[in-house]
């Protein structure tokens, strides 16, 4: 495992970490979207189904199972806590699931490397999660108010993806036949999503401003 | 293989 790779996925597990410590700590899940929440429970759902088929190593099933685990407390959190759903910006979060979900799983039919139950599952995850962050990119927006652990969540999702395609480069031309035209595209495809993000994040920080994103 | 190369990542 390359710098690149450890990094993303440290920087994955502390946008969690960050995400569970306001739901957890200040009991409150205002300006996160429970819609791209959702999408992430079942883009690891789908994607680890090999969890207990194949193994790789004791990091890869520990993660694997932080991630699944998170995700659905997350869920689990925003909906049915008695606390936490209080803050739930529900009227706001209006993205509907399945004009991601449908167009996802087509594609995975129709573009994939094998077409098998769990290559299909496996890719649709990457197109999911791909598109997953837009309902709260929407939220984001329309929030006026992003206050600082929800603004580092985000962006630590963002730099996640950033450090997965740095990983992808270096393994390109380190590893013999590492070739991955879906896992790619559809990743570059993510990290895009965030390009506007990044550009208004950066300037607040810059001029020490609070984060808005502009209507 | 190819295939185990993409999934040994998260």
């Amino acid at each position: 495992m390359n710098i690149f790779r450890f990094a993303g996925d440290m920087t994955h597990l502390a946008s969690v970490l960050v995400l569970l410590l306001k739901i957890h700590t200040i009991k409150s899940c205002a300006g996160i979207s429970l819609k791209t929440q959702e999408l992430y429970a079942l883009v690891f759902a789908t994607r680890y189904l090999d969890l207990f088929t194949d193994y790789i190593s004791l990091y890869n099933t520990l993660m694997k199972l932080i991630f699944l685990g998170s995700s659905f407390s997350i869920v689990w959190y925003i909906r049915y806590h008695k606390i936490v759903r209080r803050s739930y910006d529900k009227d706001q979060d209006t993205f509907r699931h399945y004009f991601l979900v449908l167009p996802c799983l087509l594609l995975a039919l129709l573009i994939n490397e094998k077409f098998t139950f769990r290559e299909v599952m496996w890719t649709f995850s990457l197109y999911l999660e791909a598109v997953a962050i837009l309902p709260q990119l929407v939220l984001l927006q329309r929030t006026r108010n992003i206050d600082n652990l929800t603004g580092q969540y985000v962006f630590l999702l963002g730099a996640y993806r950033a450090l997965y395609i740095l990983n992808w480069i270096y393994r390109y031309f380190t590893e013999p036949h590492y070739v991955h035209w879906i896992t790619w595209i559809s990743g570059l495809v993510q990290t895009l999503l965030y390009a506007d993000f990044f550009y208004y994040y950066f300037q607040s920080w810059k001029n020490n401003v609070k984060l808005e994103l502009p209507a | 293989s190819q295939d185990t190369l993409a999934k040994d990542e998260l």
